[in-house]
C-alpha cells in the first residue's frame, strides 16, 4: 500500500487546484524557502486526521484556508490523499482508496467533513480505517521540521509510550 | 500485555542496535529503566557513536541525536512498517557525510516502503529515485513540477 | 524611561526594514501593542516575503523565520554593536540561495564586528575570511586546525 | 574591541590544553559532527558567565569537566579568554584583557572562580565591567544551535523586553 497521488485544493498556499502524482519509491520534496514543502506535509496530517491544528501551524483551521491578496478568498479548503490498495492492506475490495476531508467556512462558523471512497464518513470511522493499515497519530512515520531530535529530548516514560503502542 | 510489550522492545532493540552501528559506526542499546516491570518505568538510549566514551543522552551533539533519533525511527519501521513515511528536513544537523550515510540507509528501507523526504541537501536530492520540485508562483500561490526522475 | 525605550524602538525599527528587505525582498516592521503606554504592551513583528502577501508569524516557513528572526539581530548589532558575535548553524533552515545572502551580509557586517559562525554550508563557509576546523581525535578529544583563510 | 583567543582546558570534549587564535573577522567554524564546535561556543558562555549549565547542555558544572574512558580524568576545567582592548572599550587601561574561568572538584563538592588579569574577583564584579562593554547575558550576539527562531516564537511581552535592555 502506498500514496498514488495527493490532490489539494485551496489548502493554504496551494491557491489552485494541484494534483502531485507519487510513485511508491524515494521522492525528494525540494524547493526555494516559503515554496510550500512543508504545507504538503501539512496537507498529508490534515487529510489523514493526524494532527491538531496547532502543529499545521495555524490557530484555527479556517487558517488553512487558502488566502491571497486580490479580493475574493475562498471558503474552503479540501485534501484528497489517493492510496494504491492493490494488496489489500485496507480491508476494502477496492484497488484504490480515496480519503478526503474538507473544511468550510459559513458566516463566522466553520466544519470539517470527511469522506472513504466518496461517502461521508465520521472522524471515530477513519480512525478506525487508518489505524488497521499502520497509520496512526503516535506513528513515527511523519517527522516534521525541526522535530527529528524530539525522541531524543523527550522524558523515558513517553519515550517507552511509542513501544506501548506499536505492542 | 507485559509480554507483548517486551515482545516489540526486544525486537526493536536489535534493530536499533544493528542500524545505530550502520549510521555512525558506534554501539548502542534502549534500556528499560525496570526491567522487572517495564511499564512502571520509562526508557532511555543508551548511544556511544564511534571512537567515543558513553555519555549523557542530554550532551550529545545536534547531529549524533539525529542520527540516534533516526536509527530509532528506522528500527520501529523494521519491526512495524508503515504505509508511507513523510519526514521534512531531518537532515538539517548533518554534515555532508552523515547525509549521505542517512540517503543510501532510506535508499535501502525504501525498497519496501514509500518515503517523502523533504530536504534542501544536495546529497539527500541527489540519492532519491524521483524529485518533486514545489515553487511560489505569483500571488502567494505554490505549484509542483512533475516528479522528475533524479 | 518611555523615551529612551522609544528612541532605541524606532531606530531598531529603521534598522529592522531595510535589513529585512535586504535579506528577503519584501517589506517588514517591528509593531508595538500598545504605542501609547509601549511598556504596557508587547512587540510583534509584522514581515511580508517578496511577492507575498501579510500572513501571521507562525504560518511562516522555517527558512522565512530565520531570515526574519536574523533581520532583527542585525538591526540591533548596528544600533548597538557587541564586541564580537558567535552564531551556531543560523543556517540550518536555509536554501542555498538564502545561505549566500546571509553570508554576504555577515561579511559587510565584519567590517565592523568579529563574527565567529559554527556552519556545516558550502556557501558560508566559502564567504568567511578564515576557517577554523574542528576534530575529534582518539580518546574523545577535540583539536582544533588553526585559522586558514578561506 | 574583539577576542584574540580562547583557551580550553578539560573544557567538555577538549581534554588537552587547547589553544584557539582569532582574528578580528568573519570565521567560519566547520568539522564533522559531534567534533567540538558547538562546545567552543558553550566556552564562551561559560567563561563570560552568559548562561546557566542547562544552556551548556550538563545537568550540573561538573559535566562541563573533560571525562575521557581511559582511567584518571582531571578535577578541573577552565576557559580563558584574552580580548584585544586597544581602543579601551573596556574602562582599564591594559591593551589586553584576560578573563578566566575555572570549576574545580574536591571529593564531591565543587567551586568556581572567576579572574580578571589574574586576579580573581566576584561574579558580579565581572558582569558589571563585561556589560559596560556590551557582553551581557539578554544580548543577542550568541545565538546558540537549534536557537535561530526563537525571537519568532517568544511571546510579545519578551520580545518587546529584548529592546527594553538596550534602550
Ligand atoms: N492559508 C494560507 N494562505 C496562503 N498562504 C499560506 C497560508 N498558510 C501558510 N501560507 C504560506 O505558506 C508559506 C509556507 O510554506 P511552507 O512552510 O510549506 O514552506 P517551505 O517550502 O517548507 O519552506 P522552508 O524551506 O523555509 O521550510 C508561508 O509563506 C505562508 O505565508
Ligand atoms: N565533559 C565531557 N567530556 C568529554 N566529552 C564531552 C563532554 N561533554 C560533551 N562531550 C562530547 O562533546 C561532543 C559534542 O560536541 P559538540 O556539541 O560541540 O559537537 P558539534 O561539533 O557541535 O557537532 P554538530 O555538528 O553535530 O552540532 C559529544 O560527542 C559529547 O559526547
Ligand atoms: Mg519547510
Ligand atoms: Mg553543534
Amino acid at each position: 500500500m502506498h500514496i498514488k497521488e495527493i490532490e489539494l485544493r485551496n489548502f493554504k498556499s496551494f491557491g489552485r487546484k494541484v494534483s502531485i502524482p507519487l510513485e511508491n519509491d524515494f521522492i525528494a520534496i525540494t524547493g526555494p524557502n516559503g515554496s510550500g514543502k512543508s504545507n504538503i506535509i501539512d496537507a498529508l496530517l490534515f487529510a489523514l486526521c493526524l494532527s491538531s491544528s496547532r502543529v499545521m501551524r495555524a490557530e484555527r483551521l479556517p487558517d488553512l484556508i487558502y488566502k491571497g491578496e486580490n479580493g475574493k478568498n475562498p471558503d474552503f479548503a479540501q485534501v484528497t490523499v489517493r492510496f494504491d490498495n492493490s494488496c489489500h492492506t485496507m480491508p476494502v475490495e477496492e484497488d484504490v482508496v480515496e480519503i478526503s476531508r474538507k473544511v468550510k467556512l459559513t458566516k463566522d462558523r466553520y466544519h470539517s467533513v470527511y469522506s472513504f471512497n466518496g461517502d461521508t464518513c465520521s472522524l471515530s470511522e477513519l480512525h478506525d480505517i487508518l489505524s488497521r493499515s499502520g497509520i496512526t497519530p503516535e506513528g513515527y512515520n511523519v517527522v516534521m521540521q525541526g522535530d527529528v531530535t524530539r525522541i531524543i529530548e523527550m522524558n523515558p516514560t513517553d519515550r517507552r509510550k511509542i513501544i506501548d503502542e506499536i505492542a | 500485555k507485559k509480554e507483548a510489550f517486551m515482545t516489540s522492545f526486544n525486537a526493536i532493540n536489535e534493530n536499533f542496535k544493528d542500524i545505530f552501528n550502520q549510521l555512525s559506526g558506534g554501539e548502542g542499546g534502549l534500556i528499560l529503566e525496570d526491567e522487572e516491570d517495564p511499564l512502571g518505568g520509562g526508557m532511555t538510549i543508551r548511544a556511544r557513536p564511534a571512537r567515543k566514551s558513553f555519555h549523557r543522552l542530554e550532551a550529545m551533539s545536534g547531529g549524533e541525536k539525529s542520527l540516534t533519533a533516526l536509527a530509532f525511527i528506522f528500527a520501529i519501521q523494521r519491526f512495524r512498517p508503515a504505509p508511507f513515511y513523510a519526514l521534512d528536513e531531518i537532515d538539517m544537523f548533518l554534515d555532508g557525510a552523515n547525509v549521505e550515510k542517512v540517503a543510501k540507509l532510506i535508499n535501502d528501507v525504501s525498497q519496501v516502503a514509500q518515503f517523502m523526504v523533504v530536504s534542501l541537501r544536495k546529497p539527500m536530492i541527489q540519492e532519491a529515485r524521483y524529485i518533486l520540485g514545489v515553487t511560489m508562483q505569483e500571488n502567494n500561490i505554490s505549484s509542483v513540477t512533475g516528479l522528475c526522475l533524479s
